[in-house]
């Protein structure tokens, strides 16, 4: 009933012994440790209704409900390897669904590397797939997220700063790119808890401390905005994040954005081989 | 530099609003794709010109057969690299990687190898600690490479390991097209795959 535990010199990482999943990080420096759980969603694309006739689709979201479904209800077989160079947890659904949370021993992030697709559509309904982090951060309706992953936007929930909101999407309305970052912070506290994405997507915070990531999205209308085709991605997708929690502090804003461009711009390794020794080659 | 314009071109068509925002019927989608994976395949040829160039200028260029031929893999997110197969067979395999950044990088490098007993030689600090993870039977090669601004590093991959597998720690091994199923402490049998 032990937790398991990544740790490494920066942070502590603890997960649920029966079903791998995240219950808290600890910053090591700082001392401060945060709950946090992750689930994975999915909202019911529109395929138009008695309001509106519009549907989901590559312009537009527009769920069905402003709730979503849990998108794997089944309880993952977890796999741990430890080491010298990294500790991983790896959550295996299927092989459409695999979550695996990396901790490098040099790193003050948490790596988590996600496999999802191809959406099921064997229902008949497509799905909006999100990944959805709660903390025990009060962050005030507010989150930020990059544009270009250079200035970071500040975003509140239902609010638009140069005109008044009719509020008629609850969910999809909060909804607002994400380049490279998007965070949450806690001022109280002086806490803040960061996503670094490795590609564009959509993000919001619907509820104070979360912060939802749009992963998939497999859609089964057309939006009627031009494309002429419904959205039906039909690929796997594997991307991968780092999730740092840390204290807010200039040190820690220009610390991701290394972290943000080492996403982008991966060492790019070369090969060749020789049957000289490595002394000889080098 | 005519390499170098193909992508250039490439990613000229791709500021299309249509390839940022994703709202591209699915033909221009794989156009995209296609022209995109042409310009990067070109790019990376430069690359590979450029550095075993560089390495001929700065290591033993009295000979051409000393010149390194040097290949991009795109398949390392795949289970088995064909760059690193030669480690099956004995032969070493050095690792230039490259930094396109413009501050030095202390960065862990993740790379599918087929076997699981291997060293890793760093060209400037000798024998680095490296670790070697098996996810369903692939072997995933980790270590910490430092890599200057702009530049490269070298690291060379030997392997280690005699020509057996222990079945005990090693359940199941895909090698090239065949799978070896082991059990009960010894390799029972070798089927096609």
């Amino acid at each position: 009933n032990d937790p398991i535990i990544l740790e490494n010199d920066y942070i502590n990482v603890q997960f649920s012994s029966q079903d791998g999943s995240i219950l808290s990080i600890t910053n090591k420096t700082s001392g401060v440790t945060s709950s946090i759980t992750q689930e994975y969603i999915w909202y019911n694309p529109s395929v138009g209704n008695d309001d509106s006739a519009q549907c989901s689709g590559a312009y537009i979201f527009r769920p069905v409900e402003d709730f979503a479904y849990p998108y794997n209800n089944a309880t993952p077989s977890v796999s741990i390897i430890r080491g010298e160079i990294s500790s991983s947890i790896r959550r295996f659904w299927s092989n459409e669904m695999v979550q695996t949370f990396r901790l490098y021993s040099n790193a003050d992030h948490l790596e988590v590397e996600e496999i999802i697709g191809p959406i099921d559509i064997s229902d008949g309904i497509g799905k909006e797939i999100v990944s959805r982090y709660t903390t025990t951060l009060v962050t005030d309706q507010t989150w930020y997220s990059d544009s270009q992953g250079m200035e970071m936007q500040k975003r509140i929930t239902n609010y638009r700063p140069s005109w008044n909101l009719t509020v008629v999407q609850p969910t999809s309305g909060n909804y607002v790119p994400v380049n490279a970052i998007a965070y949450i912070q806690d001022p109280n506290q002086s806490l803040q808890f960061t996503i670094v994405t490795d590609r564009s997507r959509g993000c919001a915070s619907l509820r104070d401390g979360q912060l939802d990531m749009m992963m998939h999205r497999r859609t089964l209308k057309d939006d009627g905005r031009g494309v002429g085709q419904p959205m039906n991605e039909s690929t796997q997708i594997v991307t991968t994040s780092k999730l740092i929690f840390h204290d807010i502090s200039s040190y820690a804003q220009s610390h991701y954005r290394p972290a943000a461009l080492s996403l982008s711009h991966p060492l790019l390794p070369m090969f060749t081989t020789t049957q000289q020794s490595s002394n000889d080659w080098n | 530099v005519d390499d170098i314009v193909i992508m250039r071109e490439v990613m000229g068509i791709a500021q299309h609003h249509d390839a940022v925002s994703g709202t591209e019927q699915q033909h221009v989608a794989d156009d995209y794709a296609e022209r995109l994976s042409i310009g990067n395949c070109a790019s990376l040829e430069t690359i590979n010109t450029v550095v075993g160039t560089l390495l001929t200028a700065n290591g033993n260029s009295k000979s051409a057969a000393a010149t390194p031929t040097i290949s991009f893999c795109p398949l390392l997110n795949q289970s088995i690299c064909p760059a690193t197969d030669p480690l099956s067979s004995g032969t070493s395999v050095p690792v230039l990687i490259y930094n396109s950044l413009s501050w030095t990088r202390n960065e862990p490098v993740r790379i599918p190898i087929p076997i699981a007993n291997v060293t890793v030689t760093s060209s400037s600090n000798g024998s680095i600690t490296s670790q070697v993870n098996q996810i369903n039977g692939t072997f995933i090669l980790e270590f910490l490479a430092t890599i200057p601004p702009l530049g490269y590093s070298t690291y060379i991959i030997t392997s280690t390991a005699s020509d057996f597998v222990e079945p005990n720690s090693i359940p199941a091994i895909i090698i090239q097209d065949e799978i070896i199923v082991s059990g009960g402490g010894k390799i029972n049998e070798k089927v096609s795959y």
